[in-house]
């Protein structure tokens, strides 16, 4: 049974106190299928925790990675990832899909991908995007941890300029809020599907961002995206635009799908949230339920092909 | 805590090849301290960019002298931050 005294409102946007606060609490409340894992810390030395949700503890099952907040300033995505989170264990063993996809498959969801970050937003600078580490010989602190992976680094589509927004870093993997969840999957080695939860655009998204050539499995990701973008617009009419990243928005090199997909993890999406309004990154948390509410249909879209084409 | 009172977001919609390149003299122009939250693509698509409040003239002198569409989504963007601001509080209470 759901504790009754939850008291934590998912429709209001929520300090990184908070947030793990409300994770530790979906785990202690379903100790047979969540527990929060602790995977690595940030710069600052914060902790980045994930849910794991498994029915089969103990095996190295396929899993799926939900990764949110990479870039700090996008509060709907962490917002989006905790409310999925609580969504996850109310519908297990009533919602017949998600139910059979983690009879199959552990799905670890990272709420907080740049806890630095998130909350120099909230303390400092609400429009802050990258991480904090420091940029020997520049005042410009962090790097834009979408551009750190070890996909193309520091091509096409990312700067060298510690002051840019899209400074890649001194190195792949420099950023050790990024290294943090590259060694934990490198060491799972069973990944099938890594979903990137950015806002926003109403986009989703699939390799390549770092060039124009088409990933082998294109058509593949283009039929399963469009699909999850049409089972998305069935709630409140979100129009989603899909392709691959590369030509339907920019070019972006060293980024967390593209990474994922060049190791082996053929399902590689990345969703831009919403603002269909003017609000952009300052989405009203009014929208954060509607938000949710459809990119879990997208979601679920993507979760049920994937568990039924382990590959 | 860094302050934005008077900044204003623009929505510039860029409609061909030749704008998207009018528009790059703006993002190159680092004394205007623009922060574009949505990066000029080559892909026609509405670029939305912050205009520090001491940027506000230059900027929309340089978007008329140069034919481009724009609308302001964000009238000021502090006062969009203090609702968010109060809204947190008053649900953290």
């Amino acid at each position: 049974q759901e504790r009754s005294s939850n008291n934590f409102n998912y429709g209001a946007y929520h300090s990184l106190e908070a947030i793990y606060r409300e994770m530790d609490s979906i785990a202690r409340d379903f100790p047979a299928l969540v527990s929060r894992v602790k995977i690595g810390h940030s710069f600052e030395n914060r902790p980045m925790y994930v849910l794991k949700f498994s029915t089969a503890e103990g095996r190295r099952r396929p899993a799926i990675w939900l990764n949110a907040g990479i870039h700090s300033r996008e509060w709907i995505s962490q917002a989006t990832a905790i409310w999925t989170a609580r969504k996850i264990v109310s519908d297990y063993g009533k919602d017949p899909a998600l139910t059979s996809i983690l009879e199959k498959m552990d799905i670890f969801l990272l709420p907080v991908a740049n806890p630095d970050g998130y909350v120099y937003t909230q303390t400092q600078n609400r429009l802050w995007r990258k991480t904090r580490s420091l940029n020997p010989g520049s005042a410009c602190v962090g790097a834009d941890p979408n551009r750190n992976w070890n996909a193309s680094f520091a091509g096409e589509g990312a700067s060298d300029n510690p002051c840019s927004e899209i400074y890649h870093g001194p190195h792949a993997n420099s950023e050790v809020e990024v290294k943090s969840v590259v060694d934990f999957i490198q060491g799972h080695r069973n990944f099938k599907c890594f979903i990137d939860l950015h806002s926003y655009s109403q986009l989703l998204m699939y390799p390549y961002g770092y060039t124009i050539k088409k990933a082998p499995d294109a058509d593949e990701l283009d039929e399963v995206a469009r699909r999850a973008a049409k089972a998305l617009a069935s709630l409140s009419g979100t129009t989603y635009q899909v392709g691959p990243t590369c030509t339907t928005v920019y070019p972006a090199s060293g980024s967390s799908v593209d990474w994922a997909y060049d190791n082996g993890i053929k399902y590689a999406f990345t969703f831009e949230l919403r603002d269909t309004g003017h609000y952009g990154f300052l989405l009203p948390a009014n929208q954060i339920i509607p938000t949710a509410e459809e990119t879990w249909l997208g979601l679920k879209t993507i979760m049920e092909h994937v568990r039924d084409n382990l590959y | 805590r860094e302050k934005f009172f008077g900044d204003q977001v623009f929505r510039i919609n860029v409609r061909n090849g030749d704008e998207s390149s009018k528009l790059s003299q703006l993002v190159n122009s680092d004394n205007l301290k623009l922060n574009f939250w949505k990066s000029p693509s080559t892909f026609s698509r509405p670029v939305d960019v912050l205009v520090p409040s001491v940027s506000l003239q230059s900027v929309r002198s340089f978007l008329k002298s140069q034919g481009l569409e724009y609308s302001v989504t964000i009238e000021d963007l502090q006062a969009l931050l203090d609702n968010e601001d109060e809204e947190m509080q008053h649900n953290e209470g």
